[in-house]
């Protein structure tokens, strides 16, 4: 049967209402939400 | 003795890299006499150092207060390996020979460790080494290596950036879980890693995506081959629940793997997993308009989504085994003693195990009818772009006599299994999904099965129910499909003695 | 036999590494005593965010002497509000969901600019320039300054509806946004696209 997938969703920061799709794999912390201690550094670039 | 000679070698190292930025021309020297003075010499050479300095950075880590940076040694030897790959002088091998040989040598010393350790063998160092090299290649990559200055070496990296990826990923695909166990949570974590998973699925011409679906097989081949309907272990399950959140961000970022790859993602995710399957099976590409599917005033040959086919990468014709021939030559020209070819090749010689919704073995080759019924329907698909809807949307076409020859001529349980490979080709609105569900309409009224008609309809409003009745989400093409049937003969369907035979399910379809 | 399992290099490593491929070969049917153990310590291990994290062995010292100077101002910046209303800014990429993102697009110019020139090659300053340029702020690659365009609406029956004046922050000395002088000519090609 499954879950109520909201949570899920909710905790990986995807807002199925929102019209805007922001990406999730970029800051993804952890596939389990109980090692999702803390945010991660995601990928950046600085100019010289 | 040597090793303590390297392992000098590396300590001095670590103190530098801590000191100094890597760029620092004290860094450079440093590595510059590493390999003048033969600790980096060739590729022996190279082994012996590498396998003491990864040694010394475990030891480092299992010795580490915990709460102190346990990592500084790690660390270190990630940032030193990314240097040498764009250091040293690859005139003699090539960059992917020797990320292939490090990543051989880092197998070598960590089977020896989970080897003799077992139970007591810890996966976080590993995982931080090959979390680190990654976090330190994108450091490196950002606007195509343009921190590089040499500009031939920097082409050079640019070109070897895709290699990378896939070198590592085969990598990963050594330390399965099915392979080392005790390292499965890392092994899945290093996956979904941000600076690993995002980079497959974008690299130009889908260049990662090949590895990639083979990791994502991997994972699923483990969770179904450990998943019992009677018991299965409490790790299990913690597998499957970050497996389902991997693949909803997935289909969140980047439907579009999902979407092309869903027939070999489908081949290893057992039926009782539903929901993951109807996460993949919904999943649609970004641009595409998903209509309401319980608009009753819907028309599928008006929606012009309708008219596309869905863009396939794993191509299914690889799997048809022996069974191409055959299939291609009754479209051409449906004959039956090619039709008993095609049904006597989908019988299997021994019984498989299987996690289905009331059975637990097989006795047909269910991949290989999942194979032949994608196949039928991109062929199907093509000859209507070639000639007309009505050479494919026609109950004499052989595209469609094909399935009806398999229904009526197959046992109760390749029946079963064949409306169930249609059933998954019912998806977002596609020309698969439109001739899809011709197909499944077109069986479940026609009058040409006779005692066997109850039976075909019987197995599919099963197969379009489980579909339903489990948490969304479902796909848009079985909702429509069945909206469809309730639409036409809503009263005659209630009345079907095998829904009037199980309240519960009599009471759904009154209701709906 | 194979030669090459004889070979020190490679020993003890790949006789260990071979075995793991009979489970791939033969899967077990059901999971033995072993196999549960490892999986159990693997989750017992399962390596956390912290884990993920970007490593960060050598940390720069701040890039420029800290403004301590009584010279510089104690309040903060007074401009005109450069906050954008949310609706209007540009389509959020992952970064803005961040808290450290979030947190900065509540920081005063003051500290986004503190943040920009003293922290180099960081993930904050990476951060901070994305705020500055959120609020409309450009940054010029030649001077190395940020910039702002101030448009002034004129009242009508002026021969010009609106007027244009640039300021920029002088981070070098006075640590004040200070207005260009006449002769500044906006040019896109010195500006850095963030």
């Amino acid at each position: 049967i499954g879950i109520d997938l909201s949570s899920v969703l909710h905790s990986l920061g995807i807002d199925s209402e929102s019209n805007r799709r922001s990406r999730v794999l970029d800051t993804f912390q952890s596939p389990w939400v109980e090692t999702s201690r803390c945010e991660v550094e995601p990928r950046f670039f600085v100019p010289d | 003795t040597k090793a303590e000679k390297t392992a000098l070698v590396f300590t001095e190292w670590v103190k530098l890299i801590q000191r100094l930025d890597g760029d620092d021309e004290t860094v450079l020297e440093f590595i510059r006499q590493m390999i003048e003075k033969g600790v980096l010499q060739d590729s022996n050479g190279f082994i012996c150092f590498m396998k003491s300095a990864l040694e010394l950075s475990v030891n480092s880590f299992k010795e580490s207060d915990p709460t102190s940076e346990v990592f500084i040694a790690i660390d270190s030897l990630s940032k030193l390996l990314i240097k040498l790959i764009c250091l040293l002088d690859f005139k003699q091998s090539s960059r992917e020979e020797f990320l292939s040989l490090m990543f051989s040598v880092v197998t070598l010393v960590f089977s020896e460790d989970q080897g003799r350790n077992d139970t007591s063998f810890n996966e976080r160092p590993y995982f931080r080494l090959f979390s680190s090299l990654l976090c330190d290649w994108e450091a490196l990559r950002g606007h195509k290596f343009v921190k590089i200055k040499d500009p031939a070496c920097r082409k050079e990296l640019v070109n070897f950036d895709e290699s990378f990826y896939n070198i590592f990923a085969s990598f990963l695909h050594v330390y399965q879980p099915i392979a080392f166990p005790g390292f499965a949570f890392a092994w899945i974590t290093l996956l979904s890693h941000r600076m690993f998973l995002p980079r497959m699925l974008r690299l130009p011409n889908k260049a990662g995506w090949s590895k990639l679906l083979l990791l994502f097989t991997d994972l699923l081949n483990f969770m179904a081959h450990y998943t019992k309907r009677t018991e299965t272990h409490d790790a299990v399950t913690v597998v499957y629940k970050g497996a389902l959140r991997v693949i909803l961000a997935v289909s969140n970022d980047v439907p579009e793997f999902l979407v092309e790859n869903h027939y070999e993602l489908l081949n290893n995710i057992p039926p009782i997993y539903m929901q993951l399957r109807n996460i993949i099976l919904s999943s649609a590409p970004t641009k595409v308009v998903i209509p309401d599917p319980y608009d009753p005033n819907i028309e599928l040959h008006d929606i012009e989504a309708c008219q596309v086919p869905a863009a396939i990468f794993y191509d299914p014709v690889q799997d048809l085994k022996g069974l191409k021939k055959p299939v291609d030559n009754y479209l051409r020209i449906p004959s039956s003693s090619l039709m008993r070819t095609i049904l006597s090749g989908l019988f299997r010689t021994e019984l498989e195990l299987d996690t289905g919704i009331g059975y637990e073995t097989t006795n047909v080759d269910v991949k290989l009818i999942n194979a032949i019924t994608l196949h039928v329907g991109i062929e199907a698909a093509l000859e209507k772009d070639r000639t007309s809807a009505n050479a494919i949307f026609n109950t004499k076409s052989s595209y469609f006599t094909l399935f009806k020859g398999l229904i009526t001529e197959g046992s109760t349980e390749l029946k079963f299994h064949v409306i169930q490979a249609i059933a998954n080709q019912l998806r977002y609105p596609n020309a698969h999904t439109l001739w899809f569900n011709y197909v499944i309409k077109n069986l479940f009224y026609s009058d040409e099965f006779e005692e066997q008609q109850h039976d075909v309809q019987e197995i599919i409003i099963r197969t379009v129910l489980e579909r339903i009745i489990t948490n969304k989400p479902h796909c848009w093409g079985i909702v429509v499909t069945f909206v469809d049937i309730l639409k036409s003969d809503s009263s005659s369907l209630a009345d079907l003695s095998f829904i009037k035979d199980v309240p519960e399910i009599e009471l759904i379809i009154k209701n709906l | 036999e194979n030669p090459v399992f004889k070979n020190p290099l490679f020993s003890p490593g790949l006789a260990y590494w071979a075995q793991t491929k009979r489970p791939l070969l033969q899967p077990f049917e059901k999971m033995p005593p072993d196999m549960v153990s490892q999986l159990e310590s693997s989750l017992l291990n399962c390596p956390d965010s912290l884990d993920a994290d970007t490593p960060k062995l050598y940390q720069a010292p701040l890039s420029l002497p800290h403004p301590t100077s009584i010279f510089f101002p104690n309040e903060p910046i007074r401009l005109v509000s450069t906050e954008t209303p949310e609706e209007s800014r540009p389509a959020r990429d992952f970064y803005s969901r961040t808290s450290l993102a979030r947190i900065m697009s509540k920081f005063d110019l003051d500290t986004l600019f503190m943040v920009f020139y003293h922290y180099q090659g960081t993930y904050e300053q990476f951060l901070a320039a994305k705020e500055l340029s959120n609020r409309g702020w450009q940054f010029n690659k030649i001077n190395r300054c940020w910039l702002f365009k101030e448009v002034e609406k004129l009242p009508p029956g002026n021969e010009k509806s609106e007027e244009v004046s640039w300021r920029y922050f002088d981070y070098q000395k006075s640590w004040l946004a200070r207005r260009c002088g006449d002769e500044f000519v906006y040019r896109q090609e010195d500006f850095e696209k963030i």
